[in-house]
């Protein structure tokens, strides 16, 4: 574990928490994509599967883990629940269109093409890696179709692009003092991610200078 | 399994 690391999971949590946060203060999803919420479900179950075989207590490493899957996993299937079912009637499923079944199935191609060992678990690990890279895309797509963004929803999207720098710094860091070098899937897909977030970034920074609030074009 | 592949991140 290293600061970059620990940084960057706690910006993940920071953004989780500002997801409910502004879903709770407000009584509204407006603004959020469900199908970005669905996406992240699906990464987490699908890379989280260990869950059922680590023992937590092996190392202080797996229990931290532990918990932090299992924070991510409810949070996530909470989060879906908030905008289904209580907040429904505010979630914006008109311009909530973006088609993850092609996500998914690009995800599901790439990760039968490209994975590090042939079994199951590496199979649904490379998946949730590449699904993860373009699991925002939903909501970058919604936020464009309706303009305006409010405060709180940049902010999420905000952290999370923090989340995944600061991996990227983590990655560096791990090649250097553990020679870490068989990491190249987890590496490429999370820098492309990071370009996806970097791109929102621009005009997240473009919007705060002009002092306006932030459009995307 | 994790542990085996050198998945130990989030």
């Amino acid at each position: 574990m290293n600061i970059f690391r620990l940084g960057g999971d706690m910006l993940h949590v920071v953004s989780i928490f500002l997801l409910l946060l502004k879903i709770q203060t407000s009584h509204s999803c407006a603004g959020l994509s469900l199908k970005t919420q669905i996406l992240y479900m699906v990464v987490f179950s699908t890379r989280y599967l260990d869950l059922f075989f680590t023992k937590p207590w092996h190392s202080a490493l797996t229990f931290y883990n532990t918990i932090m899957k299992i924070l991510f996993l409810s949070s996530s299937a909470y989060t879906i629940y908030l905008m289904q079912k209580r907040y429904k009637h505010t979630y914006d499923k008109v311009h909530d269109t973006f088609r993850i079944q092609y996500l998914i199935a690009a995800a599901a191609v790439l990760a039968l093409i490209f994975h590090l060992r042939l079994t199951v678990f590496e199979i649904l690990w490379a998946f949730s890696v590449f699904l993860e890279s373009v699991a925002i895309l939903p909501q970058l797509f919604l936020l464009q179709e309706t303009g305006e963004v409010e405060n709180i929803t940049s902010h999420y999207i905000f952290c999370l692009g923090g989340y995944r720098t600061l991996y990227i710094f983590n990655w560096v860091w791990r090649y250097f003092t553990e020679h870490r070098r068989n990491q190249w899937l987890a590496w490429g897909c999370g820098t492309v991610q990071t370009l996806i977030y970097a791109d929102f970034f621009y005009y997240y920074i473009l919007s705060r200078k002009q002092g306006k609030k932030l459009r995307l074009p | 399994v994790a542990a085996e592949s050198g998945h130990d991140e989030l």
